[in-house]
């Protein structure tokens, strides 16, 4: 039998170079890093398998594994590009890199629209907004009556739906979102620019030098 | 006013994200 004392570090599976992520996104070398120290937390909280599975994503945002809410279940879906059912490290940066206070508010725009048509039909139609008012209310315990919600929808629509064929394009939503910028306001995470005094311990673990 | 759905749906937990950077 070989003694091996290799330094070379297991990595998840789905780990990417740092220095490549960095290049295709809007994080800097370090903060790839730092963000992988958090993956791995993150990863290992349930299932030790170093991906990140739809239950550890809700248990890191509401302590509680299974509380079903609909965004965070979309924001998941999104996140997972390959549609396996887990997120993995280079998903994770790519994903998060759209949150980043530098990313191009086209990205932002994009990932907005996607989060809302919930059916994947290329528009946000008319019940699906209503359903994601209603989901909005159930779980903030909020009553507002069957005609108020409508009215609310509707008036949404007036504004939104430029061409008037009863559902929102890309486009449209574009023109909308330009017009009203909070409406993506939960599209930044200022954290994500302090990411790497977060988790210093990522300096230690470094290969690669920055040079930023 | 001009409240519009989106604001409200904007409003949801589900899209607070910042707890993931929480220590746990």
């Amino acid at each position: 039998m070989g003694c091996f004392s290799s330094k070379k570090t297991k990595y998840t599976p789905g780990y990417e170079e740092p220095t490549v992520l960095a290049s295709e996104t809007s994080f800097s070398v370090s903060e790839v890093e730092a963000l992988y120290e958090l993956f791995k937390k993150l990863s290992r909280s349930i299932i030790d398998d170093g991906l990140i599975h739809k239950e550890e994503f809700q248990f890191a945002l509401f302590r509680n594994r299974n509380k079903k809410n609909l965004f965070v279940d979309r924001i998941f879906d999104l996140f997972d590009i390959k549609r396996n059912g887990v997120v993995d490290f280079g998903e994770f940066v790519r994903s998060l890199s759209i949150f980043h206070p530098d990313a191009p508010v086209s990205e932002k725009i994009a990932f907005a629209f996607k989060l809302y048509d919930l059916r994947q039909t290329g528009f946000i139609e008319r019940d699906e907004l209503k359903e994601m008012v209603v989901a909005l209310l159930h779980e903030s315990d909020l009553i507002l009556s069957e005609d108020y919600v409508e009215t609310i929808v509707d008036k949404t629509y007036t504004d939104a739906d430029t061409k008037g064929d009863g559902r929102i394009d890309q486009e449209e939503w574009k023109e909308f979102v330009l017009k009203n910028p909070s409406l993506i306001k939960n599209m930044t995470l200022p954290y994500l620019k302090d990411i790497t005094l977060a988790f210093p311990s990522f300096v230690l673990n470094s290969e690669v030098p920055d040079s930023e | 006013g001009n409240l519009n759905a989106f604001d409200i749906i904007s409003l949801s937990p589900g899209f607070d994200l910042s707890g993931l950077f929480e220590e746990k």
